[in-house]
Parts: structure tokens; C-alpha cells; sequence
């Protein structure tokens, strides 16, 4: 089956629905076939590639509560090779109804026991919280991508983000570990993101890629176009930036 | 009583912890008593106002499950005039364990019924999530200050964010409203700020503040002395916004 990567982490507005629409698009220009699966009720990633509200109306809820299969929810992307698992409305409710169910953290990992043979990759934008829907994504995952903003507020989050992978590793699902940490929204006129950068590099090592992903307002414009960055403006620094996080991405995944 | 104020915006990342520091020094700058509750299992608003781990062992978290009262959780920052209720890391866990509370969402409102007095304001900083500790917050406000990021993404969530303080209104808390709209992180080099201003103008007319805050890199150091930026640069031109939003939000106070 395909390698799955939960992109997550609890602080909000530090890049994950951007890195997973755009990581996804430029593994698909790879050759990879790769499925998003939008977890966040937000929708961002969906409207992001381009999702209809019409088409929403199968999505992950549907999922999550086992109301459809997960073949019924896929849709295709305004990118080839990529296909998109929806969020809808009804998401924002789920959070509450998955307390009161039986394996409420385990509803995403069996609903991906079928239905993904043709696909390489899955990766599931996370809501900005560590709530039900982000432990399912972290106990369905294979690896997480970790993205992180360079700002101190961000780095304030980040061992409790790193206690908890542990805790759903330890409890839940022991194949999970932090494939790496990418810094973005890097600006180079800043001093804030230079520190951050020593800062990260020197507590987590090897862990963080080497790409840093720059702030490019080429990437922010893409989104109201309903398009990712690499078809909005390859030539972009931003654009540029994720073709080289998805060569590490891919690299680290043979490496294993 | 004081007067309750929410900065909510379930999108991440857009500015509702700095828009709570700043706004709630601004006010203490001009001799209102203002207590600052932390309501984010981050704590990124007890950071920024210099609340050390140790001084969090009686948070949020206690007074939100009746094990404290509110005057055992106020400690002071590091603003005259500035009080806190911190946020401890058993907030994370809070979510959850309301769900199966009675008045679930009338916990907060029922600990601030005493212990108020001395504050004229109070701002709650809420996490980026519309749940059990957001609808807290909501329905222990008398009005809502919305933060709002220039940028597409944080376009998207804003109708949800509406309705569901529509909702709340409707059926838990009938005083609350919006006292407006505040635009953040605006970059006058990029095109995208000034058309989500246009488009936030046209939709929501008098109810956006006429200040806007400037993308300015001094609010961002700020934090990682533990200081508002008000304390750090008070001449920025991010701390001056800030003076300004805090004279609307006075004014429009007054003329309830
Ligand atoms: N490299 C970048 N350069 C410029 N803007 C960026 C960059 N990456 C993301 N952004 C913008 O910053 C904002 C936050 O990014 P994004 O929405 O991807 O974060 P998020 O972590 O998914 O947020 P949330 O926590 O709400 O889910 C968006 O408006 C996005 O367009
Ligand atoms: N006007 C500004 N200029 C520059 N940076 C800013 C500005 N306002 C906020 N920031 C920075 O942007 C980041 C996001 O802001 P902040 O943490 O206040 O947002 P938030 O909505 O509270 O996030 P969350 O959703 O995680 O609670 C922070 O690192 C903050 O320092
Ligand atoms: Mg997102
Ligand atoms: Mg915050």
C-alpha cells in the first residue's frame, strides 16, 4: 500500500494545509500517485486544489463515520495524478460525535484499510489542534511532516507536539515517527528567522530538511486561483522550494 | 462588571494571541484595569506577557473545572494594570473532558459570576478551533473582536465564524455580538492585502475598524522578550496600530 504522511502541527496558520497541497503537487509531477485527504474542517487544502463546493458533498466525514467507502469520497484535482479526499461542513461536528464512538481514534486508519492500491502517497492536512481528528490522522500515518513556522510562538508548541506523537506512537500506533521538520515562511531580512533556524537545527539535527521553505507571496496568491504554487508560478522561490522539500521527502521514504 | 471581550478566529494563525497582548496593553496604557485570560492550551498570551512556567500552576484549567476560584488563577504581568489568568498544559485535555460535563459550555461564564470587580476590561484569547473552549469563551463575552489575516485562506472561514456566533447568540448567550472586525498582518508590497481589505470593507461595511494592522517584524521579536510590543518598540509602527485599535474598540465601548 501507499506510504501515508499526516501533515501536523497544533500551532496554527504555520503552513500545513500549503506544504500538503504543494508537497502533494510536486510528488505528482514526479510521476507519484498521490491522494490528499483533508481533515481540517477549514477546508483550506480542498479549495486549494481547486474542490468545488459541489463536490464535497461525499467527504471525510462521511468517511470517519463509516457512512461512505472511502472509494466514494475520492475526487480528482485540478492537478494530474493527484486525487483529493474532501472536507465538508459536517466536519466541524465530528470532533464532538467521534467522543462518544467506539475506536474513535482508529475510524481513519480502517476506513484506509481499502481503496488506496493506486496510489504512492496519502497526505492528510490537520486541523490546528490535537484533538480526534488530528489523533486520527496521527494513528492512520505512517510518518509525520512537521512544518514549522519561523516565529518564537511556534517553537513554543513544538515539544508538546513532539510528547504527543510519542504518546500516540507508545499507545496507539507503533509504526509512527517524525519523518522531519521543514522551517517556512523563512525571511531572509529577518534576524527572527535566522535564530529560529540555529535554534531548530540545533536541537532536532538531521531531523529537519535541508530545504527551507521562503515566504514568497507567490505562494499566498496561488490559493485564490484554486490552484498549488508549482502551476501558479513554477519559477517562484516558493514554488522552487517545495520541488526540492519533495525530492528529500521521497528520498528519506527509500531510506528507510 | 467589567466589559467581556472574545478575540476569536477558528483559522490559524492570524493574529488573535498578539491582537489580545497588545490590544489589552494599549488599554492598560490609558488606565483601565484589564485582566487577560488565556483560554489556548498554547499559552502563547501567557508568554508574551511574561508568565513564567512556575506561575501557571493554578490556570484556566482549574477555574474552567470548579477546582479554583478565579481570584486563585490572576497573577500579575509584566504590565501595570495588566492581570492574567495563565493557561497550564492540562488545558489540552479540557476539550474533552467538558464534553461530558454538565453546562458544558457555561463553565467559564459561571467563574467570572465574581471576582471581576476591580477590571473594567477583560480579553479572552482563544484557541484556533470552534469548540468546547471557544464556545466558552463566547458565551462568557458581551462582544467578539475578530481577528482577520490578509490573506485568501483567512477568507474562507469567516461565514462559518458568523453563523456559529449567530448560533450562540440564538441559543446560549443572547447579549453577545460582534464588536468588529480588525485586519491584520497587511503588507502594503503585496496586492493580496489590499484586496482582502476591499472585499472585508464592501462585506462587512462599519463593522470593520478603521485601523489596520501593518505586517511589522518588531511584533514578532516582541514575544521572545516576554514583553507586548508596546513595551518593546512603542514607537513601530505595529504598536501604534495597536494604540489606535484600542482607541476604537474603547470608543465603540461607549457607545453601546
Ligand atoms: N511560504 C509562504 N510564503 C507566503 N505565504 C505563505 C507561505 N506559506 C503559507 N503562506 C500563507 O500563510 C497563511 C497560513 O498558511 P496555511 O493556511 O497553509 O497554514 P496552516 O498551518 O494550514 O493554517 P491552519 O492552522 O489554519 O490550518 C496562508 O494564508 C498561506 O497562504
Ligand atoms: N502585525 C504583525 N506583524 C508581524 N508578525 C505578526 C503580526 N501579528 C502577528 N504576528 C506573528 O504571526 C504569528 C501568528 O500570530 P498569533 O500567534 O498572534 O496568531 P494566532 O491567531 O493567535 O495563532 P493561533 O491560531 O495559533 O492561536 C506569530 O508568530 C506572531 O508573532
Ligand atoms: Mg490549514
Ligand atoms: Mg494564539
Amino acid at each position: 500500500g501507499p506510504k501515508i504522511l499526516a501533515i501536523a502541527n497544533q500551532k496554527g496558520g504555520v503552513g500545513k494545509t500549503t506544504t500538503a497541497i504543494n508537497l502533494a503537487t510536486a510528488m505528482a509531477a514526479v510521476k507519484k500517485k498521490v491522494l490528499v485527504i483533508d481533515m481540517d474542517p477549514q477546508g483550506n487544502a480542498s479549495t486549494g486544489l481547486g474542490i468545488d463546493q459541489s463536490q464535497r458533498t461525499v467527504s471525510t466525514y462521511e468517511v470517519l463515520m463509516g457512512e461512505a467507502k472511502l472509494a466514494q469520497a475520492i475526487c480528482p484535482s485540478s492537478v494530474p495524478d493527484l486525487s483529493v479526499v474532501p472536507s465538508g461542513v459536517d466536519l466541524a461536528g465530528a470532533e464532538l460525535e467521534l467522543v462518544e464512538m467506539s475506536n474513535r481514534e482508529f475510524r481513519l486508519q480502517q476506513a484506509l484499510a481499502e481503496g488506496l492500491d493506486r496510489f504512492d502517497y496519502v497526505l492528510i492536512d490537520c486541523p490546528p489542534a490535537l484533538g480526534l481528528l488530528t489523533l486520527n490522522a496521527l494513528v492512520a500515518a505512517d510518518e509525520v511532516v512537521v512544518p514549522l513556522q519561523c516565529e518564537f510562538f511556534a517553537l513554543e508548541g513544538i515539544s508538546h507536539l513532539v510528547k504527543t506523537i510519542e504518546r500516540v506512537k507508545g499507545a496507539l500506533n507503533p509504526r509512527l515517527d517524525i519523518q522531519g521538520i521543514v522551517l517556512t515562511m523563512f525571511d531572509r531580512r529577518n534576524n527572527l528567522s535566522t535564530m529560529v533556524e540555529n535554534d531548530v537545527r540545533a536541537y532536532f539535527g538531521a531531523k529537519v530538511y535541508k530545504t527551507v521553505i521562503p515566504r514568497n507571496v507567490r505562494v499566498s496568491e496561488a490559493p485564490s486561483h484554486g490552484k498549488p504554487v508549482l502551476l501558479y508560478d513554477f519559477r517562484s522561490t516558493g514554488a522552487q522550494a517545495y520541488v526540492h522539500l519533495a525530492g528529500e521527502v521521497l528520498r528519506r521514504d527509500r531510506e528507510v
